[in-house]
């Protein structure tokens, strides 16, 4: 089976500032596939958390809207994610 | 022939399997190596035994690679053995540790997740066993410990990424390691986890805010612990228990071995903060090991001189 690829996938880094901020972020969990990274999982997210989600390309786009709509403060930790898988081998063999 | 391991790069299970071979070879009176039991897929599951004292001294049990994708983990485990065997004779702590305890160091605990994430999904976390009535495969080993266990509903979805399995050491992995710890009870005497990332050095509970009785000797452990670890590069850790400093989690394997009698265990969470999350590049595994061998070989010094 090929490797599953992470082409432009995207790594969002979320603070939601109030507990609506927080639902916001737990009902984009239901209608959309994130990868918690930090935490591990949505029932651990609260206000004025730093959390870390993965997210397909497709999908993306409408979490950012869904972020701008709702002024949540956020960044994108990583914009592709199969380059930062293959740029981590940066130490040639010995 | 697996390629050649090293010390600066990310290893394939072959590699360390090699190297867990060439590890007793090279160092027979200080490195044996034991099979604790095999995985779901049939792997081994091996745990190395390293100093020079008998197994009725007391011992640190540390596991690394317990959740698939933080690989930065096991390159830990790689590292301490290296070093421990590199500066046995030259270093004096190291030196004191060796004759005087023993290290049982489980380099990769979650061996079919790691190689799944080597092979097929880089983003894999847990186990690869097969859960019934679902199509969603595997457990998470750090949910499955029999540490209030059910106490969080949302554990027990197959298909979440913290599934806790169908019941306490349902896992293959998790009984091999239970198993050996339960056995050697006299001799261990404090247990540390390696997990990435957010550069934390954590202590129980995770599964409720209560804290435990020694708290006191744990949170100052911790603290020296990140303190020592910063002498080196100035990388800043935060350290508390894990439900009021991470977040409330059931199950753990930390839990579940401080309960068990081992009152001082250690969970951490390497580098780094999240720029590159659990893809922290080869270029930065030697610094991150470097750091991480300070607190660990204070803990270890306290432990020495604390237990009894």
């Amino acid at each position: 089976i090929a490797p599953v690829r992470f082409d432009r996938e995207k790594v969002f880094r979320v603070k939601p500032q109030d507990e609506k901020q927080a639902n916001i972020i737990k009902d984009l969990a239901q209608t959309n596939q994130l990868d918690f990274w930090y935490p591990d999982a949505t029932h651990h997210v609260t206000a004025n958390m730093t959390i870390d989600f993965r997210v397909s390309e497709k999908e993306s786009q409408s979490i950012q809207s869904a972020l701008d709509q709702n002024n949540m403060h956020y960044e994108i930790l990583i914009h592709d994610l199969q380059e930062e898988i293959e740029k981590q081998f940066d130490v040639k063999e010995d | 022939i697996p390629g050649r391991h090293s010390y600066a790069k990310y290893n394939n299970w072959d590699k360390i399997v090699a190297w867990t071979e060439k590890m007793v070879h090279k160092h027979p009176d200080m490195v044996s190596r034991i099979k604790i039991g095999t995985t779901v897929e049939d792997n081994p599951l091996y745990v190395l035994k390293v100093g020079k004292g008998n197994e009725g001294k007391k011992a640190i049990f540390m596991d690394c690679g317990i959740h698939a994708r933080e690989w930065i983990s096991p390159a830990f485990c790689q590292w301490f053995v290296y070093q421990a065997t590199k500066t046995y004779g030259k270093n004096k702590i190291m030196t004191k540790l060796l004759d005087r305890m023993n290290f049982y160091v489980l380099p990769v605990f979650n061996v079919d997740g790691y190689i799944w994430s080597w092979t097929q999904n880089r983003m894999w976390r847990k186990n690869r066993s097969k859960n019934q009535n679902s199509k969603c495969i595997g457990t998470d080993l750090n949910r499955n410990f029999n540490a209030s266990w059910n106490s969080f509903q949302n554990t027990k979805n197959p298909c979440a990424n913290i599934y806790r399995g169908p019941k306490p050491e349902s896992e293959k992995e998790t009984k091999a390691v239970t198993d050996f710890i339960r056995s050697h009870l006299k001799s261990i005497k404090a247990y540390i986890t390696f997990h990435s990332y957010s550069q934390m050095l954590l202590f129980p509970y995770g599964y409720t805010s209560k804290l435990p009785s020694n708290h006191e000797d744990l949170d100052k452990v911790a603290k020296i612990g990140t303190d020592a670890l910063a002498t080196r590069y100035e990388t800043r850790y935060i350290y508390g228990p894990i439900a009021s400093t991470y977040y409330p989690t059931s199950g753990s394997s930390l839990d579940w071995a401080y309960n068990v009698g081992i009152k001082h265990t250690f969970a951490f969470e390497l580098r780094d903060k999240g720029k590159y999350g659990f893809l922290l590049p080869e270029s930065l595994i030697k610094s991150t090991c470097k750091e991480t061998l300070l607190a660990v070989k204070f803990i270890a010094k306290y432990i020495l001189k604390h237990t009894s």
